[in-house]
């Protein structure tokens, strides 16, 4: 028997946020989405006054795909300083693709990076059907097109861009006080996943 | 595949900032499951662009623990969203096992619980099968039997609402609860929300995984993905 369906896009998205200064976003559907939907998300950060820090955690599946090797290789080669941008595409995994994946995530990169005058300061992840090659032609014009902001809007259609066969998309906002000095700073979180799930990273 | 990111405004150091994530999805997107299977795509980024000015956080700040703190209750909350939809699930359970002997045995029972496609079954379809719940701790690929000791063990499941009795007892000392009120039982499984809960009783480590049910819905999307 199946149980009582609940309204879970109402029970689970924010109305409003709250998110992180100096940070944009930008999301586009660049038709690599058979449906339409938005499959481009860029988020940028703008503060130009500190060093940014950053990390990750991968999987330990043994066959890693593409973006993965790369967004692993920005960050060691950049000592986990200075990552700038983090671009995900959804609807093709780029994995199990070999040399042409490889390629293919690093002039994502490379885009996102002249886009923003970047050097060499963008992770790149990619979720969808395994075993096909990024649809570069579509990919490499929504990264041109791509427009940013700071909004609501902004963050949450950032959220919707990474999904796949996601039945809602997952962004939390909160703000938290420094013991130490009351400052205020904030935490904003994006994910997706509904299947293929039980991660083991490192 | 699981996707995400966590931004801050705060400045952290480089050694902070790897000593944060690795901590909080240890505790977070490392104990979900929603089909058991890890793709070639995971990964978890973090982010800090120290525009909310603070003095840096470094791992012996006096900040550094609170904040870790924060971070890991906070992916746990974005986590466990990535549970909630489960492409068509209708439960969202915590697996909770208890007074074990190490975190590691607490943490491979918890998830050998939380990737049996017959509890997950169950569950959809509201049974009270806890004889699936103890066959999957039995075949849980620990490296010992040290935390596992079949005289002591305890299960049950518990109400996430304001309902009582909150727990149900379905397991007492390794011998099934003959009285087990199966009404009580239905009421508690019918919740969108619930717990189980598998004490060890053989030492004081703990862990919290978090699953869903296994539903048509699943079978459904899942059945065409590529096309």
């Amino acid at each position: 028997k199946a149980a009582v369906t609940i309204d879970k896009y109402a029970l689970y998205v924010p109305k409003t946020g709250t998110f992180p200064k100096k940070f944009e976003v930008g999301s586009l559907a660049t038709g690599v989405k058979k449906n339409g939907n938005l499959d481009l998300g860029i988020i940028v950060n703008t503060n130009k006054d500190a060093k940014s820090t950053a990390s990750a955690v991968f999987t330990t599946n043994r066959f890693k795909a593409a973006p993965v090797l790369k967004s692993k290789q920005v960050l060691e080669s950049n000592n986990f300083k200075d990552v700038n941008a983090i671009v995900v595409n959804s609807g093709c995994a780029n994995s199990m693709t070999g040399e042409v994946g490889m390629a293919d995530t690093e002039k994502m990169c490379e885009l996102v990076n002249k886009k923003l005058n970047l050097k060499d300061q963008t992770l790149v992840m990619s979720t969808g059907v395994i075993g096909q090659k990024l649809q570069m032609d579509k990919i490499s014009k929504g990264i041109n097109d791509i427009k940013f902001g700071s909004s609501y809007e902004d963050w949450l259609n950032m959220a919707k861009s990474i999904c796949t066969t996601d039945t809602f998309p997952k962004l939390i906002s909160s703000q938290f006080e420094l013991k130490s000095t009351g400052e205020l700073y904030t935490l904003t979180g994006i994910a997706k996943g509904a299947g293929m799930i039980c991660p083991n990273m490192a | 595949t699981l996707l995400g990111y966590i931004v801050t405004d705060l400045s952290i150091s480089s050694n902070g900032i790897k000593k944060i994530l690795s901590f909080a999805g240890e505790r977070s997107f490392n104990c979900i499951s929603v089909d058991g299977d890890m793709s070639t795509n995971d990964t978890i980024s973090m982010l800090a662009n120290g525009a909310a000015n603070n003095k840096t956080i470094d791992i012996d700040s006096s900040d550094f623990e609170d904040v870790a703190a924060n971070v890991t209750s906070f992916a746990q909350q974005l986590a466990q969203l990535v549970v909630r939809d489960g492409e068509g699930a209708t439960k969202f359970v915590t697996v909770n096992v208890t007074k074990s002997k190490s975190f590691a045995d607490a943490k491979i029972i918890a998830e050998t619980i939380s990737n049996s496609s017959l509890v997950k079954t169950a569950l959809y379809g509201e049974d009270a099968n806890w004889g699936r719940i103890l066959c999957a701790v039995g075949y849980s690929k620990l490296e010992n039997f040290a935390s596992l000791d079949e005289s002591k063990l305890n299960v049950k499941f518990v109400a996430t609402d304001d309902s009582i009795p909150k727990e149900l007892p379905l397991l007492i000392n390794g011998v099934p609860n003959l009285n087990v009120d199966e009404a009580r039982a239905s009421e508690i499984l019918a919740l969108n929300d619930l717990e189980i809960v598998v004490e060890l009783n053989t030492g004081s480590e703990e862990c919290s995984f978090w699953t869903c049910d296994l539903s048509h819905e699943y079978v459904t999307i899942n059945g065409d993905y590529r096309s």
